[in-house]
């Protein structure tokens, strides 16, 4: 069965687009194949992957609004063998207001993937659902559509105080939209061993999320920040830097841990 | 006149309420009087001014949702005399739903901030609105209530992916709501020195905005983003560190150039 993971995170640049195109490449490259899905209107997870996405490109906004079919659509990444993309464009900016009056608003993005998961997907064994910075009708759409919660934690101070607001919003979905959906994953980044408030908020996440929290920990590492302005993800353009090397360790601790029954 | 600066950019995590909090900490300890609206629903700003802000404390969901008036809701800041905050909590999260289908959805911010600097206000110097990190109805309002946008840049490669968007909106904002906000300012936030990345990225952002990049420029310094655990801005807390002196600068500076005509 297709694990399929929704990151999310409502603040801001904490990792969530970074996390998603490692982890996909990490997994990969280790022999998995995985879609990612970037439903983000600023397009930066397609950016890391190489794919187009300018106006007029297909992408996720044709398949919410026009009902497209994803492999019609999805590309694959340039970077690696295995790994795909259902890109965004700056239309996808426009469709969370499309999405408000229309109908079956929240569960577009499932109906979509579910068909596509039944056949032409079935191979796939991953797919990663980057979100926008916000709790609004396109993370509700991943949240409805995803099995598992993966939400990365940047090792800040501001970094604990939208996790309730994200959780609450978790809890509603899977009440009314999606009752599989679970926390599974939390994942700590930019982390910077030589300051305290690192320290103290990596404690701090380890021990309310206790179960939850990889082992393995993303250290801040400008070869990370460089790799999207390659188009790269950091495991294609150096692998052997502490970035790569942990994200390698994080994708291998997630397929390890499978999906939980 | 009261100068009213919007501090917007959909990315996330590019130092939108760092900026907010250190550029009215610098402005309020040159003796100014500033406002600080916080209008994002974490709250971040409201914290890093040591404010409260739990459910059910008075803040700008009043004012949006019930027509309070912000002189009855803001609070002083303990961090200094002149600094204010009209603070934001987790009801925040609800307004935009709740404004999707109110009436003079776009203008609650605006009627309710001039009618408080025609009276109780007169005496304020600045005010800033700190935006969420998406272009929904919260960054529309504080748009149409500005005079002027701050756009923090993250000397990061991401960062200019989302300017068009961003550019795109104030326009439309300024065609039919605000024909008075223009964009009179751009500060490279989080640059290091030590890599290409941001002196490229720096480079980029002064070349196409040349007037509107302030000669400051704010580096990545972990002083910074210790201040807010302590909810304390980076002048209170550590006034000598580079990231202090360099928010000491931009607020001079902003100071000095004035609303241009
Ligand atoms: N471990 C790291 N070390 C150094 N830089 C990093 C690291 N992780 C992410 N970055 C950089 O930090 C910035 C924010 O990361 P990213 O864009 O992945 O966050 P995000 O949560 O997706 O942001 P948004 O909320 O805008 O979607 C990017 O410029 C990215 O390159
Ligand atoms: N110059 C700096 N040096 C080091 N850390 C910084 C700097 N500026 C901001 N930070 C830290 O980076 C993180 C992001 O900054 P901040 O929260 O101000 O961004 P934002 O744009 O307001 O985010 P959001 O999009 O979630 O509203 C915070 O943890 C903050 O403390
Ligand atoms: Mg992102
Ligand atoms: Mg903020």
């Amino acid at each position: 069965r297709t694990r399929v993971f929704v990151v999310a995170n409502q603040k801001g640049g904490v990792g969530k687009t970074t996390t998603t195109v490692n982890l996909a490449a990490g997994l990969a490259a280790a022999g998995a194949t995985v879609l990612v899905i970037d439903l983000d209107p600023q397009g930066n997870a397609s950016t890391a992957l190489g794919v187009d996405h300018r106006v007029g490109d297909p992408g996720v906004y044709d398949v919410l609004i026009d009902g497209a079919a994803i492999d019609d659509v999805m590309q694959a990444s340039p970077e690696r063998e295995g790994l795909f993309c259902l890109s965004a464009n700056i239309d996808l900016a426009g469709a969370e207001s499309e999405l408000y009056l229309a109908v079956a608003r929240e569960t577009r993005l499932r109906t979509a993937l579910d068909a596509f998961l039944a056949v032409a997907g079935r191979g796939f064994h991953y797919v990663f659902i980057d979100c926008p910075p916000s709790l609004g009708l396109l993370t509700v759409n991943a949240l409805t559509a995803g099995h598992e919660l993966l939400i990365p934690v940047q090792c800040e101070y501001y970094a604990l105080e939208g996790l309730s607001q994200l959780l609450k919003t978790v809890g509603e979905v899977g009440k009314y939209l999606n009752p599989a959906l679970r926390l599974s994953t939390i994942l700590l980044t930019m982390f910077d061993s030589r300051t305290n408030l690192s320290h103290q908020v990596a404690g701090d996440v380890r021990e309310h999320f206790p179960r939850e929290t990889l082992a393995a920990v993303i250290p801040r590492s400008v070869r990370i920040s460089e790799a999207p302005s390659f188009g790269q993800t950091v495991i294609a353009y150096d692998a052997g830097s502490p970035g790569a090397v942990a994200y390698q360790e994080a994708a291998h601790e997630l397929a390890k841990r499978g999906a939980r029954p």
